[in-house]
């Protein structure tokens, strides 16, 4: 564990909680992806299935069943509790461009051929292209809220933190996982143009251009 | 083999 992993999984716990809490909140889920809500679940559901069968820290299993808890109460919250205010119309972008590929790419390219290894694939994979239906949502309504934003802000900063840590693993402990690495600088790059707008904007809620 | 490769990130 280092600095910048630590506040990696902070700025992610912040981002799921921010968005959980916008939505109870505002009683509103307007804006928000359900897609990628749906994808999230799926990409920790499949993560984290090593809960049950390694055990690697007390920190480490309390952040899996966090992640997992919360991201479920986030697809409960839109696609029941607040369906009334989701924005299904406009959430239009098709996953299962996203999910096929990825899919096929995690059997193809691995690090062991077994199942939880081959679940474990497609959840990097699939973290990393996840985003995607929020993002074409912002582009196809052209506007996000503040507090989106900043959602969005904290889930790049994440992936972003995360890029640090690898290089500071490979440095100091000689670990590197090319599959999380290439994933994860995919994700990052995905946010690229969000972080400039975000940063260009004082995180003020934004039009955004095409 | 299930869950040969261990992973300790999150």
């Amino acid at each position: 564990m280092n600095i910048f992993r630590l506040i990696g999984d902070l700025s992610h716990l912040a981002a799921i909680i921010i968005l959980l809490l916008k939505i109870w909140k505002s009683r509103s889920c307007a804006g928000i992806s359900g897609k990628s809500q749906i994808l999230f679940a799926i990409v920790f559901t499949t993560r984290y299935l090593d809960l049950l069968t390694s055990f690697i820290s007390l920190y480490n299993t309390c952040m899996k069943v966090i992640y997992i808890g919360c991201a479920y109460a986030t697809v409960y919250l839109i696609y029941m509790k607040f369906r009334a205010t989701y924005d299904g119309n406009h959430d239009s972008f098709r996953v299962e461009f996203l999910v096929v590929p990825v899919g096929g790419l995690a059997v193809l390219i691995n690090h062991d051929f077994s199942f939880l290894e081959i679940l474990w694939t497609f959840s990097i994979y699939l973290e990393s292209v996840a985003i995607l239906p929020q993002l074409f949502m912002i582009s196809k309504t052209g506007e996000a809220e503040t507090i989106t934003t900043h959602y969005l802000f904290c889930l790049g900063l994440y992936r972003a933190l995360y890029l640090f840590n690898w290089i500071w693993r490979f440095y100091f402990e000689g670990f590197f996982d090319m599959i999380a690495i290439v994933a994860g600088v995919v994700q990052t790059v995905l946010y690229c143009d969000f972080f400039y707008l975000y940063v260009t904007k004082d995180g003020k809620g934004y039009r955004f251009s095409i | 083999v299930i869950g040969r490769t261990k992973h300790d990130e999150l």
